[in-house]
């Protein structure tokens, strides 16, 4: 089952 | 203070319908340029982002940057007695402890008003970088609603794959899989019918069916959608309104197999 990524990977808290 | 009217309260009932299942509380921030919101789902996997331009009211004035903190399931209860042809204007004092709202109908012979009562929400915010995405589709809203719809029945996820042949969406469960191929298609009388695929590399990504369901809830206030992807960063799901408004969310992918 592919795992899901989480979008704090991707985008920059700011 | 804030004053944003609206010509069809419809507008602000359907964007609450579309973004409720996500969030339940999020700030509406508001500044001179208008009316704007950002919040992530519970989970950390799904982000909306929405902005109403002060050009999709008439008039707008928003003198300092106001972030009223509304829980969604109460601005759904308010917005129910507002019929979708209502004109709905919000007012808000500076510092607020409620936004008021107001609803006449178009005979102006019947005005309801409503305070509801404002949070302070300490909300996360995102910078989303600016992406040149490997391939954009755009394509009617009732079908990628459709497609989600159809596909959610199958599997929990979709590998959405554009290439020069086209855009396929793609699943596998239990019971077998599905695939749904679409083809540019251009129809000059009924441009809302339209499919579009710009590509400058092929992608292929895995996303949770759930979420795109979530998405969809925006098919009403778009008859396109558009759907930007590059290999490795999240999925854009764009609904533009008019006056350069827009509904926008994005989804992680998932990776592995």
């Amino acid at each position: 089952t592919p795992i899901q990524n989480d979008l704090s990977e991707f985008f920059v808290m700011v | 203070m804030l004053e944003a009217r609206l010509e069809q309260a419809a507008l602000l009932k359907k964007v609450v319908d579309a973004i409720k299942e996500l969030v339940q509380e999020c700030n509406f921030d508001c500044n001179d340029s208008g009316i704007g919101l950002q919040a992530m789902d519970n989970s950390h996997v799904a982000l909306v982002s929405m902005f109403l331009k002060s050009e999709s009211f008439s008039p707008f004035r928003c003198d300092r940057n106001i972030a009223l903190g509304i829980n969604l399931n109460a601005l759904q209860k308010v917005l129910r007695a507002a019929q979708n042809e209502d004109i709905l204007t919000l007012k808000a004092e500076d510092a607020p402890d409620v936004v008021n709202l107001v609803f006449e109908n178009a005979t102006a012979d019947r005005i309801s008003e409503y305070d509801l009562k404002l949070m302070d929400i300490d909300q996360e915010h995102l910078g989303i970088p600016d992406t040149d995405y490997a391939a954009q589709i755009s394509m009617p809203s009732s079908e990628f609603q459709r497609i989600t719809r159809d596909l959610s029945a199958i599997s929990e996820s979709v590998t959405i794959e554009c290439n020069k042949e086209g855009v396929s969406f793609a699943c596998e469960g239990d019971i077998g899989k599905g695939n749904i191929k679409l083809r540019q298609y251009t129809n000059v009388d009924k441009p809302a019918e339209n499919v579009e695929v710009n590509m400058t590399e092929p992608v292929a990504l895995t996303f949770a069916l759930k979420y795109l369901g979530n998405f969809c809830k925006a098919s009403g206030l778009s008859e396109q959608v558009r759907l930007c992807l590059s290999n490795e960063v999240p999925l854009m799901v764009e609904y533009a309104l008019a006056n350069n408004s827009y509904i926008r969310f994005y989804l992680a992918p998932k990776i592995g197999d």
